[in-house]
């Protein structure tokens, strides 16, 4: 695959938790800073 | 005031310099991954922050990002649509030929970690859409593709072992690359193709990795590649962060519990964060469960349920979203929405975009604007709503893609099936 990062989720935090078998987000900021 | 306020919530002003940030500027790092031990710095591959940008490579050609991407969705949706009877041969949809890395400037996301004994600090492209982790291996047997930092010797590693091919680990390659391993000498051999073609074959093997001083994993099963062809120019290889019992998370699953985040940044000049367990992981964050797709088991399924604009909700029938599920990953650049869901979405953004220029469509994107002359652009909020009540309101920088001031669009595309 082509890889390139997803513009949807820049400068969102995405939280895979696999054990628990989901997936969350929260506004992080323009920089992730 | 009331009104004010409440445009404020639903529309986002964006200072157009900002669409186009200045390559020299400073790097900021992110104080995530610089406080967090499990944590590594998100670089753009060509930004500032990068330790491996070289000034050979071009400015990233948008329209090819763009083809490239198309070529992986096409790979993903053939994947996943095993059942449909007009499904998308491969070879046809994957019809661009694998190139020298060096000649494609794109925007990749990299992060840095130490591999074998003594450690040496490689750049890999991460990717939640694979599963095998492989970096170029010497002695390049039949080929490798250039890349900036020194490519991994096995040889002068103490930790590198080769794995047999009758081990379970070489068995599982299967699921994880979608090749059976097979023998040279007992060893097990992978071989991994992407959608664009690209590929890397070479042994399966264990190393030591290192992410911080303090996290460090003995025996970590990673393709050592000597022959690797694509676009991956100048980085050393890829960290898969799939679900497949051969990626990264699901090797460290006894620490990090199979847990990781990230935060992409969206100009070149900081660095976000690839962080592996709960470490510093906000309490905001909302949750929405993963699902699980047949055919499609190391992507991470999502159940998206709704989709607002500007704060007001698109009428869009449950089942445009159920029938073809949806997934996230971190390695396709456009998201892609069902037909009917993306003609609201669409349709709804340009409603509140109407005192906008129109301009013609470039590339997969077909709703553009030209804004040359304004220095601000006002555009409606987007946000997602998921299974398990989850809302997620996309940054200011997920709904549009600049190729320049006369090119602003809408950073979507429509899918051409109902059910991919």
């Amino acid at each position: 695959a082509a890889i390139f990062g997803n513009v949807q989720q820049q400068t969102l935090e995405v939280v895979y938790d696999g054990a628990a078998g989901r997936v969350g987000f929260a506004p992080n900021g323009w920089g992730c800073t | 005031a009331q009104e004010k306020q409440r445009r404020a919530i639903d529309s986002h002003t964006i200072q157009l310099s900002s669409l186009f940030p200045s390559s020299s500027s400073p790097c900021v790092l992110s104080t995530r991954a610089s406080s967090t031990k499990s944590s590594l710095h998100v670089t753009h591959r060509h930004g500032t922050c990068s330790r491996i940008t070289s000034a050979k490579a071009k400015s990233p050609d948008h329209a090819e990002i763009l083809r490239l991407d198309q070529a992986r969705v096409n790979s993903i949706h053939s994947k996943l649509s095993k059942k449909l009877t007009d499904r998308v041969r491969q070879s046809k949809s994957t019809d661009l030929p694998a190139k020298d890395g060096s000649t494609y400037g794109s925007g990749n996301f990299v992060v840095t970690l130490g591999i074998g004994t003594p450690k040496h600090d490689l750049s890999l492209i991460f990717d939640t859409g694979s599963d095998l982790t492989w970096i170029q291996c010497e002695p390049c047997v039949r080929t490798c593709y250039s890349q900036k930092e020194p490519i991994f010797n096995p040889s002068s590693s103490s930790s590198y072992h080769n794995v047999s091919c009758s081990s379970a680990e070489c068995s599982s390659l299967s699921s994880a690359t979608g090749n059976s391993g097979t023998c040279s000498a007992s060893n097990c051999v992978y071989g991994i193709q992407y959608g664009d073609q690209s590929f890397s074959v070479g042994f399966l093997a264990k190393e030591k990795f290192t992410l911080t001083a303090s996290n460090v994993f003995d025996g970590v099963n990673f393709g050592c590649g000597e022959n690797n062809q694509g676009l991956f120019t100048g980085v050393a290889g890829l960290l898969g962060l799939g679900r497949d019992k051969l990626s990264f998370p699901s090797q460290t699953a006894a620490t990090y519990n199979k847990i990781f985040s990230y935060c992409l940044p969206s100009s070149a000049s900081y660095t976000g964060h690839l962080t592996f367990g709960s470490a510093g992981v906000s309490r905001s964050v909302k949750f929405t469960p993963i699902s699980t797709i047949t055919d499609g088991t190391s992507f991470y399924g999502l159940d998206i349920v709704g989709i607002s604009v500007g704060g007001q909700k698109l009428a869009i029938p449950p089942t445009v979203f159920s029938t073809p599920g949806a997934l996230i990953d971190s390695g396709t650049v456009i998201s892609r929405l069902p037909p009917k869901a993306y003609a609201a979405l669409r349709g709804a953004f340009k409603a509140k975009m109407s005192q906008y220029k129109n301009t013609s469509a470039v590339s997969i994107l077909d709703t553009c604007y030209d804004l040359t002359g304004l220095k601000t652009v006002t555009i409606p909020t987007v946000s997602f709503y998921f299974n398990g009540g989850a809302v997620v309101q996309l940054g200011s920088k997920g709904v549009l893609y600049a190729f320049k001031m006369s090119q602003v669009c809408l950073a979507f595309a429509g899918n051409s099936d109902d059910n991919n």
